[in-house]
């Protein structure tokens, strides 16, 4: 089973075009391995980035680099996952 | 009994398939399963059809988790059908609206996936078919329609999370759905269920050009959305897109919600209010439909 375990998820209120096209940049490139949540499109909406944890370092210095705000949403994604899947497993014992 | 079910919580496939038996033996005049192919792992793909009679009536479509790893989309899937199921005799405007047209519901779009998400991947998104040539598994559903196929918003790689497949409708999956609205020819609206961030968007993702019928499905809707917000990020192949260049006028879909923490982790006490708040919108929409026949 894949695990996520320091995984963060950022957030970024995005505040120009410029910004979307850095944060387009960012999901082509794919040494990071970035899980774009929630794409860059618009100034209206949010940027949602799952980021594996051996590249929360180089993406948050790039983000800082280009002045880009965020904040993080799930600091360990795996902790997340572990209480849903224990919450199912508790829904199924009561279910049987 | 469908009262024993948990609709306030995450459920594997087999449960859902489970409990989709139960409804139907629950309320046999109204609702009955029907078997629309097999995904490409073999499991089958049900659709729950809501009908109090008649052939190939007007009907209106709704699918839940094309991609697999927005869970909300199909817990919400599986309580609405269940609202739907109970309400009938005893909210006016949803009998009535049953009493002259039939509803279709494909709760588990991407059933291969959603099964991956359970097992081994809790993000996974796409399907789970082979790509020749390559070690990458899968297809984005939502990129693999005939509808300006293979243009901006999706990617020719594999590895990608957006990979368009190798031609459209090349997966099964979509092949099903297509061939079902193809061959009832009389679908008049198409709602398409996704998660997260809170929209409601109408064609067209991948092009610029006007959708004809722009004001009247903008109007009434409480959600607005500008279809140029989207023009900076298209995405090309989606279904709803499809369903319009069919004929479908009364074509969306939803992003349900985003509660600014958990992303597609939503917590499953979130999934009642998430249902609730997302059937004002759909009851209103399909009395629209109702009410606005073509």
């Amino acid at each position: 089973e894949r695990v996520f375990i320091g995984d963060q998820v950022i957030r970024v209120n995005v505040q120009s075009e410029e910004q979307i096209q850095l944060l387009q940049a960012l999901e082509n490139q794919q040494e990071w391995e970035l899980d774009f949540w929630l794409h860059p499109v618009s100034t209206e909406l949010p940027v949602d980035i799952r980021v594996p944890h051996s590249s929360v370092s180089s993406v948050t210095e790039y983000l800082i680099a280009h002045n880009i705000h965020y904040s993080v949403i799930i600091n360990n994604l795996q902790e997340l996952l572990d209480e849903e899947k224990a919450e199912m497993e508790e829904n199924q014992m009561n279910e049987f | 009994s469908t009262r024993s079910f948990n609709f306030g919580a995450y459920h594997r496939l087999e449960t859902i398939y489970s409990w989709m038996d139960t409804l139907v033996a629950q309320y046999p005049k109204l609702v009955t399963k029907q078997d629309i192919g097999r995904s490409y792992e073999n499991r089958p793909m049900y659709v729950l059809k809501f009908s109090t009679g008649g052939n190939k009536r007007p009907a209106i479509w709704i699918d839940t988790g094309i991609h697999s790893r927005e869970w909300v989309s199909q817990a919400t899937g599986v309580w609405t059908a269940n609202k739907i199921a109970t309400d009938y005799g005893t909210d006016a405007s949803l009998t009535s609206l049953l009493n002259t047209m039939d509803i279709y519901m494909l709760l588990l779009a991407n059933p291969d996936g959603y099964a991956y998400t359970h097992s081994n991947d809790r993000m996974w998104r796409k399907t789970r078919s082979k790509n020749p040539g390559s070690v990458c598994i899968g297809v984005d559903p939502n990129r693999n329609w005939d509808a300006g196929f293979g243009g901006p918003g999706a990617s020719n790689n594999p590895c990608s999370e957006s990979y368009h497949g190798p031609s459209a409708h090349s997966e099964i999956e979509v092949k099903n759905v297509v061939n079902l609205i193809e061959s009832h020819g009389n679908f008049k609206s198409f709602i398409s269920v996704h998660a997260y961030s809170q929209l409601l968007m109408y064609p067209y993702g991948y092009s610029c050009g006007s959708v004809p019928h722009q004001p009247e499905l903008v109007r009434k809707e409480k959600h607005t959305v500008e279809s140029h917000l989207f023009l900076s990020d298209p995405a090309s192949g989606g279904s709803i897109d499809w369903s319009y260049n069919l004929g479908i006028k009364y074509s969306f879909a939803f992003e349900l919600r985003d509660t600014g923490r958990y992303g597609f982790i939503l917590p499953a006490n979130q999934i009642i209010p998430t249902a609730t708040e997302t059937w004002l919108a759909l009851k209103h929409i399909m009395e629209y439909v109702r009410d606005h026949p073509y």
